[in-house]
């Protein structure tokens, strides 16, 4: 509107204070508003930055796609090209979490994942991957050769010493990679007692002998940290409803 | 839906941008940048209400069949309510320093009228 002159100077700040506060006010109605749909009670603290290098092979492991800058989701139709869907009736989550150890861990195998439950909220787990990336050292002439190892991953219960198998697996190896290990049944159980550390144990048959080894912890190593990555839902709606 | 440009007092969808990095928060949300917290405003009157397309709900039929019958609700207020909406997918860290990727269900305002 084009000021008036009873919209001059003299007239005081009194319209556009109260326009300012009206905008301030507007703003934090908003921020309640994201907060309250993620389930958060405040904005999270973030003290230290994840590293870069983590993170970066995380995100391209994501299983649901990207996120579009405007943040509409994109989900492909059947002719592969992705439309913006307008009727996604439930809420789904994927989390992604980085591996942890204590410094004081006796064993180098030990590893955790602090994963949250966002807001105490019943999340039905439908898939969750440990993801391990294991580096391989040829020898002269040994470039190519396959490699079999055993790898077993073990759950441990907090503050208790004896664990348990979850996951047995064996793994052929040509070169360097990224290998998962399913452990769905273990966070839905996890999350279901309302704890968020699960503590596990990687052992590798076989590694020494091939000199293969699975990367854990390594701060000089981040890009191959091991993570976590959940795709969860909320248990109230278990069928996902779509229209095109 | 009508998008308000500052000349219609009908109901009508005010665009409202938030840019993360403006209010400190481009800290734990990676993506996206900002959020459309579009919303609705302005008057409903009588000929606007349960105009086809503009608000398909439960209460425009109920009052559509009203009319119909020759009973005009008179004392009926028709409201500016968003008509459409969409789902924002959100990629973020939690407390526990997790990245999380979420599809939140009716998020953005896309169109607005009268019910």
């Amino acid at each position: 509107q084009a000021p008036t002159q009873d919209t001059c100077t003299s007239c005081g700040l009194g319209q556009p204070e109260e326009s300012v506060r009206m905008d301030v006010e507007f703003l934090e109605a908003v921020k309640r508003h994201i907060l309250n749909r993620l389930h958060m009670r405040d904005r999270p603290n973030i003290t230290h930055p994840i590293p870069k290098a983590a993170m970066v092979t995380a995100l391209r492991k994501l299983h649901a796609g990207k996120v579009r800058e405007d943040g509409r989701v994109e989900i492909p139709n059947l002719d592969g090209q992705a439309t913006s869907d307008h009727e996604v009736l439930e809420q789904t989550s994927e989390i992604i979490s980085f591996a942890e150890s204590d410094e004081l861990a006796s064993s180098k195998t030990s590893l955790y994942f602090l994963v949250s439950n966002e807001g105490n909220q019943n999340l039905f787990v439908s898939q969750a991957n440990l993801w391990l990336y294991f580096k391989v050292f040829p020898s002269n002439g040994e470039k190519g050769v396959r490699r079999k190892v055993t790898v077993k991953v073990y759950l441990q219960e907090a503050g208790a010493s004896s664990t348990w198998s979850a996951v047995e697996k064996r793994v052929e190896l040509k070169r360097s990679g990224w290998h998962t290990f399913p452990l769905t049944q273990a966070i839905q159980a996890l999350l279901e007692k309302g704890e968020r550390r699960q503590n596990l144990e990687v052992r590798c048959e076989g590694c020494q002998d091939v000199v293969v080894t699975p990367v854990l912890v390594n701060p000089d190593d981040e890009a191959h940290r091991p993570f976590l990555v959940v795709q969860a839902r909320a248990a109230n709606s278990k069928h996902r409803i779509r229209k095109r | 839906g009508l998008e308000c440009d500052g000349r219609t007092s009908l109901c009508c969808r005010q665009q409202f941008y938030i840019d993360f990095g403006l209010i400190g928060w481009n800290d734990w949300i990676i993506a996206p940048k900002g959020y459309y917290g579009n919303y609705c405003e302005g008057s409903c009157p009588a000929y606007m209400a349960g105009v086809p397309g503009s608000a398909s709900s439960f209460h425009t039929a109920v009052v559509n069949q009203y009319r119909m019958r020759g009973l005009s609700p008179g004392s009926m207020n028709s409201c500016c309510i968003p008509t459409k909406l969409s789902t924002m997918s959100m990629l973020y860290f939690d407390d526990e320093y997790n990245i999380v990727k979420r599809d939140v269900p009716n998020m953005i305002v896309e169109e607005c009228g009268c019910a």
